[in-house]
């Protein structure tokens, strides 16, 4: 998983992260995603409003705190939007 | 702790609540206990009691489903979701779903049931999620100690008498609770000169935006409700000038003078507000009127005074040969309109109190109405 620079589109936990963001962060579905870190883009963006609302460190990365908490099981009401 | 938009409760303090079915995992006996255990947490806090129903309505409709089950929330087998409910309401609202592709246990394997369900009462009871990871309410499960000795934390006890105050027992002094009666200056929704800023779908349901406030409207709830706009979306102005749902992108465009923003759901998108000229009108246009989009031809209509746009969502771009006069195109429908709204094929335009239903085919009037007849009156 590289720190920094782009993300593989087909990386298993880019699938994981980008679903639990649809469900839970009213994550747009269509939007087409390059996990590069930079901070404007949407899925940063949504992964960084994740972790505030769930208190974990604000990264913008899924980093190993934060896929933790996305594989673990969960009220079913989203977070955002719903 | 945080509440719903617009903080729903319960104006009862006697609720009903009804066990619809069984998990095939426990003991009936079990789940009834397991849920009898989840509603004396919060009975203890509050001034709320809870009576069971073994038949027809209750407030609260407690059931396990698996996958889709006829709501916009379907489940998604073991793990993940395990359970969602609804804030205070009518119909559906208050109910709690169980996903039944979960191991439903008493106990620290699987998942436990007393736990999960405690966690939904208190949506069906008006909280939110809060983002204290000791808190009940915070939305990732956690079994941290037996059931025996599951204690509310401070945040959900706050949360929870934020909504209803503490139990009547409790040394605390109790502050009374206005009755729930609508805020004084709400615009009254059957006056017959009332008139609308802007009107708007938004998944399924209809909103119409009158100075702070909005109704809302569903299928589910055909009884309107009326919200401060600020309790949906904290960033949106008041007194709007038009509305308008993209369908295919599930956002709804609200604007105001030169600027519009973007919502979905409950979420006021980033990156707005943004300009009125990004979207291809002229420097002399400062507001709009009304809009509208046509959901199956994606085309929106902006009205401005005498004259109409029209907008392209798919290409994002405004079309050419526009703009047009509104009386060349929209026969019988005067300048000035104040919110358009599409529904069963017809367009209705509201101007003032007044209301004019618009077949697009026959390009005529075909009726006029009275604004405030969607809200029932």
């Amino acid at each position: 998983y590289p720190l920094h620079g782009a993300v593989r589109q087909d990386h298993p936990s880019m699938d994981l992260a980008q679903q639990y963001l649809e469900k839970y962060y009213n994550f747009e579905k269509n939007e087409k995603q390059v996990f590069r870190r930079k901070d404007s883009s949407p899925i940063v963006k949504k992964i960084q409003e994740m972790q505030k609302f769930l208190g974990l460190e604000v990264t913008g990365r899924l980093d190993s705190s934060t896929m933790d908490v996305m594989l673990k099981p969960r009220c079913g009401v989203p977070d955002v939007g719903g | 702790f945080t509440t719903f938009p617009g903080s729903p409760k319960w104006r009862e303090t006697n609720l009903t609540y009804r066990i619809v079915n069984y998990t095939p995992d426990l003991p009936k006996e079990s789940v009834d206990s397991a849920i009898e255990k989840a509603l004396k947490v919060w009975e203890e806090v509050t001034p709320l009691t809870f009576s069971r129903r073994s038949e027809g309505e209750a407030d609260i409709m407690i059931s396990f489903a698996a996958g889709e089950h006829g709501d916009f929330y379907p489940f998604d087998g073991p793990g993940q979701s395990l359970a969602h409910a609804y804030p205070p309401g009518p119909g559906f609202y208050g109910d709690v779903h169980f996903d039944d592709d979960e191991k439903w246990t008493l106990g620290p394997s699987g998942t436990n049931l007393f736990l999960v369900a405690a966690h939904e009462l208190g949506h069906s009871l008006g909280l939110f999620h809060s983002d204290k990871k000791e808190a009940l309410m915070y939305p990732v499960y956690r079994l941290s100690t037996s059931p025996a000795q599951f204690q509310l934390s401070q945040d959900d006890i706050d949360g929870i008498q934020s909504l209803y105050g503490p139990h009547p027992s409790s040394d605390a002094t109790v502050v009374p609770m206005s009755s729930v009666s609508p805020r004084p200056e709400t615009p009254a929704k059957c006056d017959p000169a009332l008139s609308f800023d802007a009107v708007s779908t938004l998944r399924g349901e209809l909103l119409f935006f009158k100075d702070r406030y909005f109704w809302r409207i569903s299928r589910w709830n055909p009884e309107p409700e009326v919200n401060l706009i600020s309790a949906f979306w904290p960033s949106l102005p008041s007194h709007l000038d038009a509305a308008y749902e993209a369908h295919s992108r599930d956002s709804v465009f609200i604007f105001k003078g030169n600027q519009f923003w973007a919502v979905r759901g409950n979420e006021v998108q980033a990156g707005y507000p943004k300009a009125l000229h990004t979207l291809g009108f002229p420097p002399t246009v400062k507001k709009i009127d009304a809009a509208v989009s046509d959901k199956e031809k994606k085309t929106t209509y902006f009205f401005v005074e005498d004259k109409y746009w029209r907008f392209d969502e798919k290409r994002r771009l405004m079309d050419k040969g526009f703009p047009r006069l509104i009386k060349d195109d929209f026969p019988g429908i005067e300048p000035q309109i104040d919110a358009v709204l599409q529904a069963f094929g017809f367009f209705y335009f509201f101007h003032g109190s007044s209301q004019f239903e618009f077949d697009p085919n026959a390009r005529t009037v075909t009726h006029t109405l009275k604004s405030n007849s969607w809200l029932l009156c």
